[in-house]
């Protein structure tokens, strides 16, 4: 049976073909991606995360949530049936992405169908973009925003230009009630493997099956060393202070800087978990935390020993409204995975008399991930350090895609002097911020310049 | 779309397509679709997500947590099952389409 496929990128609202019959030939699921998932998403974390298609306010019936959860990690293979006019092979056969090779931080495309076959017409193979977040094995994570229907879409690479990554899994992900803007994959290397092995045991005609399925594109990853991310990534830190975690991001090789609100207390201790180049904690003691009364969320470690082997971020001078950023941090998995890459812009640049004193990006931040850099992504600058994401009081609900941080700048000059000297004089004066500046990060409208009386 | 992305657009909406699957005879009475990907044209092979069936499986979603169960047969489910699959357009008039139920979707202004 030939599928006669559309023109590529034909204006969208043409009328499509009518559906053609198919028949299934085997449900599969990936042993390890199921395995990942129990390892991040069970347990006692289970009680925090929906993946139903749907808000955790919506109703849906315990039982039917507990199928779409038993399913999640499951697919399935079909076979059109052949349909009356002579097909002929058209358009770019798929090619699959080997597992690995697909760094952290890699644009992907992702292609599905909101609301699935019920509006096709408007919505079959909607495009969303995004970059790879996180991977533990073939449980893949994007920041690419994905709706109910979507699942089993094909997402793919930019490089090599066109290799299929992985398929939706869950489409949407509740933590804590909180939408988490990320969307669970399965990576489709491992899934047709399964899918070859599953085959072998059916009957000749299903097991000849196996040879039409894509071959993996590009040289398998255990011939290459894991494909690193984004250097820039590696200064990305977890922090954990007593039993408060967050992140944090290195400015030398002997300090880390982190939120207050992550490691409040100075000389308190704090253990600095370093991921790349290699894993390595290191304990540190918190120099320098802002008062609860400084608008600025900041705290400093100094490391007991250097960092080696990390890239130290250079630390912009300028912003740039609308360039496109990504935000590094341990939100989401924590200690379980290493740090998450969500990508975005530079959505505001709030100034106080022409001096940056807040960075607005529309990157997904979760908790966990306060005290993570923004990185410029084409450059790798660092730009600044998230400290907050954005709660709707009266409707409870959570905006991970919208999140504050302290501009670099302000930072710096003070980081660099006592990086340098050990003099805390410029890190104090950030407890001496201005009233505009605080009236900037209650959020509320800076005042109006006071009329000036005439006398 | 950046120029990096041409290729894989064209992929991308080349190989999608939607699932839907419904039971022989009420092809009314509520039915589940999902996206897919084609792995191949000749014959067709679609891979979409496993989560449809779930109504259909003779023994349950029970059997998707079985620990050792890394693949059931298409047999595991009910002889009611009927699956469609749709592509990217082509010339055919919208008429030959079967109407299905709108989801409850509105367009508010913002």
């Amino acid at each position: 049976a030939g599928l006669e496929p559309g023109p590529s990128s034909s204006p969208r609202g043409r009328p499509l073909q009518p559906p053609r019959p198919a028949e299934l030939l085997l449900l599969l699921s990936c042993p390890a991606f199921r395995a990942h998932f129990v390892r991040l998403f069970g347990g006692e974390a289970a009680e925090h995360w929906h993946f139903v298609s749907a808000a955790p306010d919506d109703e849906v019936s315990e039982e039917e949530e507990e199928d779409q959860l038993r399913a999640l990690g499951w697919f399935a293979l079909l076979r059109v049936h052949p349909g009356q006019e002579a097909e002929e092979e058209r358009g770019p056969a798929v090619a699959v992405a080997p597992l690995g090779t697909v760094p952290k931080g890699a644009p992907l495309l992702a292609c599905g169908s909101p609301f699935g076959a019920f509006c096709p017409d408007i919505f079959l193979n909607t495009l969303s973009r995004g970059v790879l977040s996180n991977s533990a094995g073939p449980l893949l994570l994007t920041d690419a925003r994905c709706l109910p229907g979507t699942e089993g879409g094909g997402v793919f690479a930019a490089r090599p230009a066109g290799a299929l990554v992985a398929l939706v899994a869950a489409p949407l992900c509740w933590k804590a009630r909180e939408w988490v803007g990320l969307t669970l994959l399965c990576a489709a290397a491992p899934l047709l493997q399964a899918a070859r092995m599953a085959l072998a045991s059916l009957p000749p005609d299903s097991a000849a099956l196996a040879a039409l399925l894509p071959p993996e594109v590009g040289t398998p990853p255990n011939l290459l060393l894991q494909v690193p991310g984004p250097p820039w990534a590696a200064a990305a830190m977890l922090v954990e202070c007593g039993t408060v975690w967050g992140s944090g991001v290195a400015v030398a090789p002997h300090l880390v800087v982190t939120c207050r609100h992550v490691a409040p207390r100075e000389a308190a201790k704090v253990l600095v978990h370093s991921i790349t180049p290699k894993s390595v904690a290191i304990w540190g003691c918190v120099v320098f935390a802002t008062q609860e009364t400084s608008p600025y969320d900041i705290a400093v470690v100094r490391l007991e020993e250097d960092l080696d082997g990390v890239p130290i971020p250079v630390p912009a001078e300028h912003f740039h409204e609308g360039e496109v950023v990504s935000v590094v941090g341990f939100g989401i998995f924590g200690q379980a995975c290493g740090p998450s890459v969500t990508s975005g812009i530079l959505s505001a640049v709030v100034q106080v008399d022409d001096t940056p004193v807040m960075l607005q990006t529309t990157c997904a931040v979760h908790s966990g991930s306060s005290g993570g850099p923004i990185f410029s992504t084409h450059s790798g600058d660092l730009l600044g350090i998230v400290t907050s994401n954005t709660r709707d009081n009266n409707t409870g609900a959570t905006y991970p895609h919208l999140n504050f941080s302290i501009p670099i700048t302000v930072l710096q000059p003070a980081l660099q002097r006592y990086s340098q000297t050990g003099d805390l004089g410029g890190l104090h004066e950030l407890d001496h911020a201005t009233e505009p500046v605080r009236v900037v990060w209650r959020l509320q409208r800076p005042l109006p310049q006071a009329p000036r009386s005439k006398l | 779309m950046g120029r990096q992305w041409g290729p894989s657009m064209r992929t991308a909406e080349q190989a999608g397509c939607v699932v839907s699957a419904s039971r022989a005879g009420q092809p009314t009475a509520g039915s589940w679709s999902c996206s897919g990907v084609i792995l191949s044209r000749s014959p067709g092979l679609v891979l979409c997500h496993g989560g449809i069936f779930t109504p259909f499986l003779r023994a349950g979603s029970g059997c998707l947590t079985a620990a050792a169960t890394a693949f059931l047969p298409g047999d595991s489910c009910s002889d009611d099952l009927r699956l469609h699959v749709q592509w990217g357009p082509t010339a055919e008039s919208p008429a030959g389409r079967a109407e299905l139920g709108r989801p409850g979707l509105c367009t508010p202004q913002c």
